[in-house]
Parts: structure tokens; sequence; C-alpha cells
């Protein structure tokens, strides 16, 4: 463990938490991609599996349950407690457009052709891209809630700091996985659209609305 | 392989 993936595990989970807090107190998910919120519950739930075959230690465990538990509590949100506030007219992203090459590639290019890590592979791969349902619906509606910019934020930072976790080790521990710098870094890279409204307009108490 | 590693991040 280093201070880069503490701190983006913890901005990770932030983000989480920030998330099911604006649909709990706000008892609205508007402006939310429900879309975006299946495919994370897909990616906690591919990768996580391995919850039932091996024990890393008590913090991997206790963060992949609160994971999968709040993704799940979040799709109950979106689709059945406050499903009246979804906004569906405009969450209209073709995921099978990302689920397809993600599975195929899953299959093409992994570690190790076992059920786990091609799961795992899989995982990484649609997590990159499972956020564009919800830049999608953003760019459609032309704007964002304030808290939906702070979810986005720290969703998108997390990563940002794995990457940096990721030059730790290969530094301190000669060690690297390919597919999850990548990936990493493409998924990092879709937000630097939004980082930049998000520093320019948000951080200085503006709404963020689009065309910019 | 080196992926075995990973699987302790999250």
């Amino acid at each position: 463990m280093n201070v880069f993936r503490l701190t983006g595990d913890l901005s990770h989970l932030a983000a989480i938490i920030i998330l099911l807090l604006k649909i709990w107190k706000t008892r609205s998910c508007a402006g939310i991609s429900g879309k975006s919120q299946i495919l994370f519950a897909v990616v906690f739930t591919s990768r996580y599996l391995d919850l039932l075959t091996s024990f890393i230690s008590l913090y991997n465990t206790s963060m992949k349950v609160i994971y999968i538990g709040c993704a799940y509590a979040t799709l109950y949100f979106v689709y059945m407690k406050f499903k009246a506030t979804y906004d569906g007219n405009h969450d209209t992203f073709r995921v099978e457009f990302l689920l397809v090459p993600v599975g195929g590639l899953s299959f093409l290019v992994n570690h190790d052709f076992s059920p786990l890590e091609i799961l795992w592979t899989f995982s990484i791969y649609l997590e990159s891209v499972a956020i564009l349902p919800q830049l999608f619906m953003i760019s459609k509606t032309g704007e964002a809630e304030t808290i939906t910019t702070h979810y986005l934020f720290f969703l998108g930072l997390y990563r940002a700091l794995y990457l940096f976790n990721w030059i730790w080790r290969f530094y301190f521990e000669g060690f690297f996985d390919m597919i999850a710098i990548v990936a990493g870094l493409v998924q990092t890279i879709l937000y630097c659209d939004f980082f930049y409204l998000y520093i320019t307009k948000v951080l200085k108490g503006k709404k963020l609305s689009l065309p910019a | 392989s080196q992926s075995r590693n990973i699987k302790d991040e999250l």
C-alpha cells in the first residue's frame, strides 16, 4: 500500500458516497446516468468475485463489500425507489457499443486465459469506459448539478491517483501491469475535458454548463 | 504472472 493508492481508494469511496447522498438528500437522481451505474455494478461484480476465493486483508475485503453494496444501492435508488426522477430520455448511450468490444478484447488481450482472470480483465477494460454514458448524458442535457460534478471529480481523480500508484510500485517494487495501466490511462484521459470545466468553472463558483 | 500481484488492488 502507498499514499497514492490509499488516497485513490478514499477518493473512489468519496465519489460513491457523494452520489448516494445526492440521491438520498435530494430524493432525486436527475442528471444521473443509470446506464453508467449499471456498468459500474458490473465492473465491481466481475472484479470482486475473488471475495469468495481469496482473502487479502480486512481493508481489501471491507472496501470491496462497501463498493459492491453501494453500487447496488445506487441501482436500487435509480431504477426503483426514485425511478420517477430518472431522466431516461437523456440517458440514451448505447452500452452494447461498449460491452461487445470490451468483452471481445478481454478474451484477446489478457494475462491468463482463466475465468477469473478474463473476468478481471473485462472489469478493467469496462471500468475505463463506464463513465461514457454519464458524460454523454451531461453533453445532451448541457449541464450538471454541482454535486454531480463533485462526484465525477472524485471518480476521475481516483484512477489518476492509481496511475501514480503504479509508477510508485514500478519504481519501488519493480512491478507493473500493462493492462491496468493502459486502461487506467484511457479512463483518466476521458475525464480531461470534464476536469478542465470543473477547475475553470465549478471551482470558481459557476455552474457547469455546456457548450463551455 | 505479473498480474497476480495487482489482485491486491481494488
